[in-house]
């Protein structure tokens, strides 16, 4: 094994080049969510300050939220120069199961949204942002430590974990994926990807 | 989120705009440490809660915004 050694100072191969156009699309549910607006305008800030050429969207329906995004991939893909980096933020209600809820109440799933990007011809090999605020579910963490809970609520044991859906399909895939077909030519279409969801898996966002 | 945002989107912003040129994934580590040490009282929460980030990520490269 060969021991651990810092790594070089930054350069080109170890950074991704951000000097052609960088996108971004807010999609944001203001409806019913009281303050949300102040996520709008500082995010938008952020992302002119930052160079993005950037497109707001407020209370998009289910069916907006992908049609957006199916258009967003369009203009990329047809603008014909190159594009550096793109940014989504996804913002709305959460279901249960962390789907985002549009102004109509309708369902539509992150992942089919952000699938959409990983077909972007333009923005292979380079880095997908997406920012996720909305609820993944109804838990509400207490938190750890000495002001935490009171002492005997931290003996209770936990829960007995139990594998998700998501688990259930992570298994279902990986045993698809070691079925014995070759090794995939090309970059991974799920490279380059960078998603953050304000709450973990099943929990609420405040 | 009522009277100025969310968390997770406002301390982002604020970590972001003190240091546009720093490597993404080191600066959400600072935002989501910011997040987790807040305590939150929600319009139907009795007692304060937490809330952590879920940072998931396949950059091969750091990612400087600026």
């Amino acid at each position: 094994v060969e021991p651990w050694r810092p790594e070089p100072a930054p350069g080109p191969s170890t950074q991704y080049d951000l000097s052609k156009t960088k996108a971004a699309l807010l999609l944001a549910v203001i409806q019913g969510r009281p303050g949300a607006q102040h996520d709008v305008e500082a995010l938008g800030g952020l992302c002119q300050a930052l160079g993005f050429e950037t497109t707001v969207r407020t209370n998009p329906t289910a069916q907006a939220f992908q049609e957006e995004l199916a258009q967003f991939r369009e203009q990329l893909d047809t603008c014909g120069g190159p594009v550096s980096c793109a940014l989504v933020a996804l913002m709305a209600h959460g279901g249960p199961q962390g789907q985002l809820l549009g102004t109509d109440g309708q369902e539509v799933q992150p992942q089919a949204l952000m699938q959409e990007l990983s077909r972007c011809q333009v923005l292979r090999g380079h880095p997908k942002i997406f920012l996720l605020q909305a609820c993944r579910g109804g838990k509400r963490d207490a938190g750890v430590g000495p002001t935490a809970l009171p002492w005997y609520r931290r003996w209770l044991p936990a829960p007995p974990s139990v594998p998700s859906h998501a688990d259930v399909l992570q298994i279902y895939a990986e045993a698809q994926d070691s079925s014995g077909r070759g090794p995939p030519s090309g970059s991974s279409h799920q490279a380059d990807i960078l998603t953050v969801y304000a709450a973990t898996e099943g929990y609420v966002a405040y | 989120r009522d009277e100025k945002g969310s968390d997770f989107i406002q301390t982002l912003v604020e970590v972001l705009r003190a240091n546009p040129g720093r490597d993404l994934l080191e600066l959400l580590t600072e935002v989501n440490r910011r997040v987790c040490e807040q305590d939150v009282l929600g319009p139907d929460c009795d007692e304060p809660r937490k809330a952590c980030l879920e940072i998931c990520s396949s950059l091969r490269r750091r990612l400087c915004l600026q």
